[in-house]
């Protein structure tokens, strides 16, 4: 089953690395910037994980919904991994704005695993149609879910934003549904 | 079957984007180091991932045999993924010292996936014992090198070396089994 590696995947060689660091990267960022504090709410200091259940994911966010604008990368991380001295780990800060154009900033990535199996269902030698994606999606929430639930490295640390995107696209399509969904977690979080 | 996902997630989030630049990596790197040329045989510019068929991976691979010493970084290649803006991707120059302590220089690390199949093994709620991860590795390699053989964008700028590093331990274990097995690899394309 894929997509129960893809999530064992996306945990164990990044979210449980990199989750324990992001309030000192955030805090760091805050320093380095002067006296501003971009992100005001420490309630929103996670990283906000968009999981499309089309799989698909663009690789700017600004593709998808123009009121998402990239503000600034938080400071680099580096670690040894697998014989990769110092390799690079980042994220970005984004300004999502809302219908009178306030800018709420968050931490805000796409759930890149998802790419994969993208990419899976439309290369024929791998194995994977466009119905076994839509399955394999569940199934990378489901694990992803019961993963992080048990994980003590992560906890308060994350906010996964399932994007209802296939749904959406009956019917005319909202330009502005990423940035929409995006908002309605943050308002919980303000 | 997590090693196929695994695998495709190796080629389609890595290594395709990774390898066709390698080679300009490697020039610049040449340039930027003055006359010197570290990485003498253009048969061996390529990126040698280790596979162990233990999946034990360290993160620095000195810790496996002192004779592979880590000797400098590639330049770093940076691209938007999934909306981390920048994302950086590196490379690590080894020295590989042979049994009369000459260096032999190489691109080098280990097939990173891997660990997630080890540290799922150790979880008792990923649901993979000792000898699934066994199978699942020669999963990896075999469903690896059938991606990579049909791979245009990858051609001859990879090579995997499989290490037997479970057979390699009944008996004496030998401290120079990696730097010696990456050897024999090295002097064909010497
Ligand atoms: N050696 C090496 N150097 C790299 O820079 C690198 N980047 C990816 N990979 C491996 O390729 C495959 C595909 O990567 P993808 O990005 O889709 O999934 C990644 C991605 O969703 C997330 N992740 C890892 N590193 C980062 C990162 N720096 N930024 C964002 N997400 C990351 O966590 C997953 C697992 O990562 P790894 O377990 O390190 O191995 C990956 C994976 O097997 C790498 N391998």
């Amino acid at each position: 089953n894929v997509a129960h590696g893809l999530a064992w995947s996306f945990y164990t060689g990044y979210l449980k690395i990199v989750l324990p660091k992001l309030v000192d990267s955030i805090e760091q960022y805050h320093r380095h910037k002067g006296n501003s504090s971009t992100l005001r709410h420490r309630d929103s200091w996670r990283l906000h994980i968009v999981i499309p259940l089309s799989a698909f994911i663009p690789d700017k966010l600004e593709e998808a919904d123009r009121r998402v604008r990239f503000h600034d990368n938080l400071p680099e991380i580096a670690i040894d991994r697998a014989g990769v001295r110092r390799r690079v780990y980042k994220h970005s800060v984004y300004a999502v704005l809302d219908h009178q154009g306030q800018p709420h900033h968050c931490v805000l990535e796409y759930a890149t695993p998802l790419q994969t199996l993208y990419l899976m269902s439309q290369d024929s030698s791998a194995g994977l149609s466009s119905e076994e994606r839509r399955q394999q999606v569940l199934l990378f929430i489901h694990t992803l879910q019961g993963i992080l639930e048990e994980s003590v490295e992560c906890r308060n640390r994350y906010r996964l934003i399932v994007l209802d995107d296939e749904r959406e696209q009956e019917g005319e399509p909202d330009p502005y549904f990423l940035s929409k969904t995006i908002l309605k977690q943050l308002q919980q979080e303000e």
